[in-house]
C-alpha cells in the first residue's frame, strides 16, 4: 500500500523542500521506491534534485491545467539516485490558481497521478508557502500529511490555519487525510526560542503522540546540499543533517500509516 | 518627501517580516515616522508589533476589496512604541486574488493608501512569499524595493524571477520602481555556504553597488523577539540582531532613495 504523503506548512522557509528531498532520498536508501512530486511555482525540490525537466517532459503544471488529462507517466522523470524519482514543477504553475478558477473539479486535478502510484512505495509532495489552490489540490490527493515546524514563534502560530484547512479538506473532499506527524526543524538545544517552542509542541493536545522523536538539528550542511545540487544523505553521509534526516525516515517507517 | 519601500523575495523564510519590523523599529528610534503596512495574510508583521487590530479598525483587506475605497485612516492602528504606527492584515487577505480577478484596476488597489503617505517619513510593506496579486499591488504603490536575502543557495536562485516581475511592474504599473539594495540576512561568516552566497552576491553586476555594507548576521535573539512580540531594537539593545537592524536604518538613512 503506497504512502502518498504531503509536506506542508504555510509558514515560509521552515524546511519543506529540505523534509521532501531528504527524507525522500534516505527513503531511498534504505531500499524503498520513492517519487517527489513538487507542487511549488519555485521548483525548489526540482532543482535541489539536480533534474530540470527535459524538452519531453510534463510538469506538475500540464498534469493540473492540461484540458485532457495527460498521460501521468510523462511527467515522471528519473534522477541521478537509485529508486528516486520526481515530477517537477515549472514557474507557470504560479498562474495555475487563476487559470483554473472557473474549471471543474479544480481542486482534485493532481488525482490525475493516480494511476503512477502502484510503481511507488512512498510519495512525497512538496508544497508552496500558501493555502491556495496548489495545496488544496495536494490535500485531496494524498493519503496522510507531515508538517515540518521550524522551532520558531511564527511557523508554531501558522499551525491553526494549517490545520483549519485540513479540517476543511476532510469535510468537503478527503475524509481519510490523517496526520503522519509534526517533525521540529531548525532545532538548536542551545537556545531558549528553539527549546520554548519544542516544549508548545509536545504540550500541544492537538498533536499528542504525534510528535517525532526524531528533531532535524540546525545544520548548515543541509543548506550546503542544495549548493551542490544534491540531498545531504548523499553529500555528506556523515552530518547531523543525513543522521536526522535518515533517523526520520525510519521512524516513519516503524509507525506506519495512521489508521 | 516620503520614502515608500517594499520589502520582498519570493523565497519563504528569509527575513522579510523580521526586516519590516525591525527595521522600522530602528527608524523611529532615529526619530522617523514610521507606517508599517502588512499584506502578508499570514499576518506575521502585524503579530510581531502586537497588535491585532480592534474591531472596528479596518485592515489592507478592506482597504484593497472594499467596493469603495474606504477613507485609510480608519485602516492606522498605533503601536506601543513611539513614531511607529500599523496598517495591519487579515487572513482573508489569501482569498484578495480571486476575489479581485474581474474587478477594475486591480493592481492599484493599495494605491487608496496614498492620502495617509504624507503623515510618515517611511513607509515600510511586508509582502508573502508569493509573487502574487498582492505582491504586485505593493510594487505598484511603492517607490522602491528592498530584497532581504538569506546567504543560502535557494534565497538567491529566486532573485531571478523577483527581478523578472520588477521589469514588467517598471514597463506596465510604475516606471519610477527603484532598488533600494539588497540586504544579506541569516549571515552566519563560519559556513562555506554564507560565504558562497555572499561572493555571488557580491559579484552578481545586477546588484552592483547595490549590496548593503551592513548584513544581518544568524542570530537567535530575532527570533526570540518574535517570541516576546517585541521588535529586536526593543526587546535587547544589546544583541547582535539589535546592532545589526540599528546600522542598516543608518544606512538606508545615509544613502537616501535613488534618482
Ligand atoms: N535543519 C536545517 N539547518 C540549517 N539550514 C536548513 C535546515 N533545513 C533547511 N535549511 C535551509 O534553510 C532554507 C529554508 O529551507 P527550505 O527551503 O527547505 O524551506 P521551505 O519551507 O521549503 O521554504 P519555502 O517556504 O520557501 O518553500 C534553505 O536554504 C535550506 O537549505
Ligand atoms: N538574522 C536572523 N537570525 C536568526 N533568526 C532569524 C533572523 N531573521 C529572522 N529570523 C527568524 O527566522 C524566521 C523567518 O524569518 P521571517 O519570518 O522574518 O521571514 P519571512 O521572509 O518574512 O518569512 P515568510 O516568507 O514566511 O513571510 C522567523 O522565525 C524569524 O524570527
Ligand atoms: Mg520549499
Ligand atoms: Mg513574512
Amino acid at each position: 500500500q503506497t504512502r502518498i504523503i504531503a509536506v506542508a506548512n504555510e509558514k515560509g522557509g521552515v524546511g519543506k523542500t529540505s523534509t521532501v528531498v531528504n527524507l525522500a532520498a534516505a527513503l531511498s536508501l534504505s531500499g524503498f521506491r520513492v517519487l517527489v512530486v513538487d507542487v511549488d511555482p519555485q521548483y525548489n525540490a526540482t532543482r535541489a534534485l539536480g533534474s530540470p525537466a527535459g524538452e519531453e517532459t510534463l510538469t506538475t503544471y500540464h498534469v493540473m491545467t492540461a484540458q485532457k488529462a495527460p498521460d501521468p507517466a510523462r511527467a515522471v522523470c528519473p534522477t541521478r539516485w537509485e529508486g528516486l524519482s520526481l515530477v517537477p514543477s515549472h514557474p507557470d504553475l504560479s498562474g495555475a490558481e487563476v487559470e483554473l478558477v472557473n474549471k471543474l473539479a479544480r481542486e482534485k486535478r493532481l488525482r490525475r497521478l493516480e494511476p503512477l502510484v502502484k510503481d511507488y512505495d512512498f510519495v512525497l509532495l512538496d508544497t508552496p508557502p500558501t493555502l491556495s489552490l496548489l495545496t488544496v489540490n495536494v490535500f485531496a490527493f494524498a493519503g496522510e500529511f507531515l508538517i515540518p515546524c521550524q522551532t520558531q514563534p511564527h511557523a508554531y502560530a501558522a499551525l491553526d490555519d494549517l490545520l483549519d484547512t485540513v479540517d476543511l479538506i476532510r469535510e468537503e473532499i478527503n475524509p481519510g487525510l490523517t496526520l503522519t506527524g509534526v517533525v521540529a526543524t531548525f532545532y538548536d538545544p542551545r537556545t531558549r526560542v528553539s527549546k520554548a517552542v519544542m516544549e508548545k509542541l509536545a504540550a500541544d493536545g492537538r498533536f499528542s503522540g504525534k510528535v517525532f522523536e526524531t528533531a532535524i538539528r540546525m545544520n548548515a550542511t543541509i543548506a550546503e546540499s542544495a549548493l551542490h545540487g544534491e540531498p545531504v544523505v548523499f553529500f555528506r553521509q556523515g552530518s547531523p543533517g543525513a543522521a536526522d534526516y535518515r533517523a526520520l525516515a525510519d521512524e516513519i517507517v516503524r509507525r506506519g500509516a495512521r489508521p
